[in-house]
């Protein structure tokens, strides 16, 4: 088989200042998942080290550079598979690990599991020596910036749009810019 | 929310997503992303899938399951990614994007957002886009 690999970074509508940043983004995630490949690794090596790669790049939505929770936390989830015998691993709602796709990869390989969440998979994490990283270490600027931004927005329609029935009914573009992940 | 598809030389397919969710969401918010079937999927008899979007609306159509379920069937696999989003936009009027590869090697990847940062190599080329319809190619 010719070796492939294949690399998103997020559909949204991704502002100018971060489309270089995420092209380049994706283009170094293919060549390090393609470099795996082309010395031999497996499909799930090549995806991990791409993954890993974008987890690593401030510009994307995912360990460093997530974004914030209603209380200003970080809270990631990961999944991975293994196409051979549908073997697959999966963390949600972890805080504190650099990369969570390494952590759903352990849950695949080392527990008899599927998906460990919240307080648990990070205890899983400690339990397997998976480093545990200050949250700051994983929040950027922008992630800041855009969560202020969201929570004054917040405001605004709670003030402006006092229903919930009036909240569900804002137009689908303003759902659309607040509501991809 | 980021991602990866991928077949090796032995035939073998797999795929990863990892996200950090939607901005001010509700704690305890989980999406599509580490849900199996919907956030990824893999399996060597059809392909491999990592998705993007709209988290709950991907989870209601097992998005991800759907376009292996589709290459099933005979679809390429760049056909299959575009039925099965395009199905998620009529059924549940969400929009997000895709990325696959077959069994046997054929490449999808489609979007219905506005932008979707996407990259793949074969063959020792890397294409790469961010707009509908780019497809910039570098010889490695």
């Amino acid at each position: 088989f010719e070796p492939v690999v294949v690399i998103h970074g997020g559909a949204w509508a991704i502002p100018d200042k971060l489309s270089s940043a995420s092209v380049d983004g994706v283009c170094s995630a293919a060549r390090t998942g393609y470099d795996v490949l082309r010395r031999g690794g497996t499909a799930v090596d090549a995806v991990e080290a791409s993954v890993r790669s974008m987890e690593d790049c401030p510009a994307f939505d995912a360990g460093t550079g997530s974004v914030l929770n209603t209380k200003g936390e970080v809270e990631m989830d990961s999944v991975i598979m293994d196409g051979r015998r549908l073997q697959c691993g999966s963390v949600a709602c972890v805080q504190n690990i650099k990369n969570p796709v390494s952590l759903a990869r352990a849950v695949m390989e080392k527990t008899d599991h599927t998906l460990l969440v919240g307080k648990g998979a990070n205890e899983f994490a400690e339990e397997i020596g998976i480093q545990t990283v200050p949250t700051d270490s994983l929040v950027t600027d922008d992630a800041r910036e855009e969560w202020l931004q969201f929570m004054k927005f917040k405001t605004t329609v709670n003030v402006l749009f006092r229903s919930r029935a009036e909240q569900t009914a804002l137009p689908s573009t303003v759902c659309d810019t607040v509501g991809h992940d | 929310t980021v991602g990866a598809v991928a077949l090796d030389k032995f035939g073998n397919t797999a795929a990863a997503t990892s996200t950090g969710g939607i901005t001010a969401k509700r704690p305890g918010r989980v999406g599509d992303s580490p849900i199996v079937g919907a956030g990824a999927y893999a399996d060597n008899e059809s392909g491999a899938v990592s998705t993007t979007g709209h988290g709950e609306s991907i989870t209601k159509v097992c998005l991800a399951r759907e376009v292996t379920h589709l290459m099933e069937t005979g679809l390429a696999a760049q056909v299959a990614s575009e039925t099965a989003l395009q199905k998620m936009a009529a059924r549940v009027q969400g929009s997000g994007g895709v990325v696959t590869v077959s069994k046997d090697g054929g490449i999808g990847k489609h979007f219905t957002t506005e932008r979707m940062a996407w990259a793949w190599i074969k063959e020792g080329k890397l294409h790469y886009g961010l707009e509908c319809g780019e497809n910039f190619v570098i010889n490695l």
